[in-house]
């Protein structure tokens, strides 16, 4: 693992005698392919690692008699100060319906999350509507209405014929009358490159303003999570990150690319295909699972 | 001064940056410029234009490996394919894309909802089946996803189907009952007509990063995977483990998915999958 290639790294370098900036930039090199391997975006490694560079060339490592110990203490620091603390709160409005957008890629798990998060709240003593705004996957709607009705929520669609952003706001205006304090908004999937599906995210957030807009994320995607993230939240403004598929043995790196490029609070994180297998997400975790 | 070796240098380090973004990833990007060095001094190649082009060769000899062990033998009827994959990553699309492109070639096309877990598979499935023309055999969502293949095989007998496509669950390969599962249902197939599947088509996500090759290794072990096909390179995601994966493993890319439609569905083609790569 990491720590281990860090400390042998620089165990090797200690037998020279002084440690040098270059000894450093070897164990550094060690740190930015372990995060590569991990899935960690190029570019957010590079950054994360001239982060800890400039501690590294400091008293703390280089007049330590154990250097290789320091080089670890300080990513294991950086890495738990990126990713930010336990902050798994939705942002619920004082007056209510409080809405929640899903956004996120094609198949990230946007439905199955919103059924989950609708078992939450209600759970919760909250009365969540869940609307179905994706108009164009073949039986979307019916995969929300089928999870609706396995957690006994009810779930608000116009069909395949009206346009999400008219939806959404019917939604609004039956939870009001109906006295749901909170909607769940489940869009499609789109590309952040798509302008046009991109476009229609801004006109749902004009209609009704939610108050969470939430980017879901396949825990296992690449490179690519710090494009996509990026992109969403230049267009369309995210509140929150929700990385799913967290229960295969994917190393994760896709969560410090998107927290690195966003800087939004990753609030849960999806470990199952049942509606209970949503935890919040615990930042010290994936610390771990990254540095091996 | 472009025989210096700084260029040289440079211009690996351009391009083993080039392939990690491209979700390469550590180990393979490694080798194949650690093969570039040694060809570069031996040849005593200058030019950078020659240097990436050689590269190109090179990851272009990886992806056609499997391809030798490729043979369309669309003689067994019905054909049989199976789709497996993860969760999410476009089973079903393309199964829809794959019944358009053999009703087109005139053939009989019979899918099977042998996903009984997923809210609405069955539903999602039976929309392909209508739009492209394809019949379709299921059962009630939560059965037994090996007797829906039983059925759906016996159905492609008696009804003379050219080719059958058996849509399964995503599961994750590190879930050792669902690959059990799965296994089961390759069987049910392989007792039927012991040259069945003919095909056990995985599906990855261009999006995914290096657990492609965990996923691909997982499948292959348990089910003999004997083509991919890349989905979703329709969005800014290069899909560069299957570079890995091909040289490790040796299984051809087939297809590749370009959207959402019915027609987003290309055959593999090496070299413009690599002159993307570095575009
Ligand atoms: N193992 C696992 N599977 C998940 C998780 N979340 C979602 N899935 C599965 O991932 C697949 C895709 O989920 P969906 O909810 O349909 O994804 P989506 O984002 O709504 O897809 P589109 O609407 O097509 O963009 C389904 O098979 C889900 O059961 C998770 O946390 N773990
Ligand atoms: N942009 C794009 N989207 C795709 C492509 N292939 C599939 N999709 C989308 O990806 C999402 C998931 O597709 P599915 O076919 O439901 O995936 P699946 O593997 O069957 O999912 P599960 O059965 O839940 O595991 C849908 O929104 C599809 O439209 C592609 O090539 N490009
Ligand atoms: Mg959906
Ligand atoms: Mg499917």
């Amino acid at each position: 693992n990491l720590s281990e290639k860090i400390q042998n790294t620089l165990k090797k370098l200690r037998g020279k005698g002084k440690l040098t900036e270059k000894d450093v930039n070897e164990a550094l090199r060690e740190v930015r392919l372990a995060l590569l391997e991990a899935d960690v975006n190029f570019k957010v490694a590079k950054e994360f690692v001239e982060a800890v560079r400039e501690r590294c060339v400091g008293q703390e490592v280089m007049k330590s008699l154990t250097p290789g110990q320091q080089v670890v203490k300080i990513v294991d620091e950086e890495l738990r100060r990126l990713m930010g603390e336990t902050k798994s709160e939705l942002n619920i409005s004082q007056t209510p319906p409080s809405i929640i957008m899903l956004v996120g890629l094609q198949g990230s798990g946007k439905t199955t999350t919103a059924g989950k998060l609708a078992r939450l709240l209600k759970a919760e003593g909250k009365y969540p509507l869940l609307v179905a705004c994706d108009i164009y996957r073949p039986a979307a709607i019916k995969q929300l209405q089928v999870l609706g009705e396995q957690i006994g929520v009810p779930v608000f669609t116009m069909g395949s014929n009206t346009k999400p952003e008219d939806i959404a706001k019917a939604a609004r205006d039956h939870a009001i009358s109906q006295g749901y304090n909170l909607i769940i908004l489940d869009t499609a999937g789109r590309l952040h490159i798509d302008d046009e599906m991109m476009g229609e995210l801004v006109r749902i957030k004009e209609r009704v303003r939610p108050h969470e807009t939430l980017l879901v994320v396949d825990a296992m995607t690449g490179q690519d999570a710090a494009n996509l993230a990026k992109e969403f939240d230049e267009n369309t403004g995210i509140t929150g990150v929700i990385l799913t598929k967290f229960d295969s043995d994917t190393r994760g790196g896709s969560a410090l690319s998107v927290r690195a490029v966003t800087g939004k609070p990753i609030k849960y994180i999806g470990v199952g295909e049942k509606l209970d297998a949503l935890e919040p997400f615990h930042p010290d975790r994936i610390a771990q699972r990254i540095l091996g | 001064l472009k025989r210096c070796g700084k260029i040289d240098e440079e211009l690996f380090g351009e391009l083993e940056e080039a392939l990690f973004q491209a979700d390469v990833g550590v180990r393979t990007s490694m080798e194949l410029v650690e093969w570039l060095r040694q060809r570069v001094k031996e040849e005593r190649l200058e030019d950078p234009e020659a240097i990436k082009a050689l590269l190109k060769e090179r990851i272009l000899q990886i992806l056609q490996r499997g391809e030798e062990k490729e043979s369309i033998n669309l003689q067994a009827k019905p054909h049989v394919i199976i789709v497996v994959g993860v969760n999410g990553v476009g089973k079903t699309t393309t199964i829809g894309k794959l019944g358009k492109k053999f009703v087109d070639e005139k053939k009989k096309v019979l899918f099977a909802a042998a996903d009984t877990f997923r809210a609405a598979a069955i539903d999602q499935l039976e929309v392909w089946a209508r739009r492209v023309g394809a019949d379709i055999v299921k059962h009630q969502e939560g059965a037994d996803p090996a007797a829906v293949t039983f059925d759906a095989f016996q159905a492609a007998r008696a009804r003379n189907v050219d080719v059958l496509i058996i849509d399964t669950a995503g599961r994750l390969h590190n879930k050792v009952n669902l690959m059990k599962e799965l296994e089961k249902i390759k069987r049910v197939i392989s007792r039927e007509d012991e040259g069945a599947p003919h095909e056990v088509l995985l599906i990855l996500d261009a999006t995914t990063g290096q657990n492609a090759i965990e996923q691909a290794k997982i499948f292959y072990k348990a089910v003999n995977i004997t083509g991919i096909a890349l989905t979703k390179l329709d969005g800014t995601a290069k899909g560069g483990v299957v570079i890995g994966i091909c040289d490790e493993l040796e299984i051809p890319v087939k297809f590749i998915g370009i959207g959402e439609g019915i027609d987003d569905l290309r055959p593999f083609n090496s070299r413009d999958y690599v002159d993307v790569l570095f575009g």
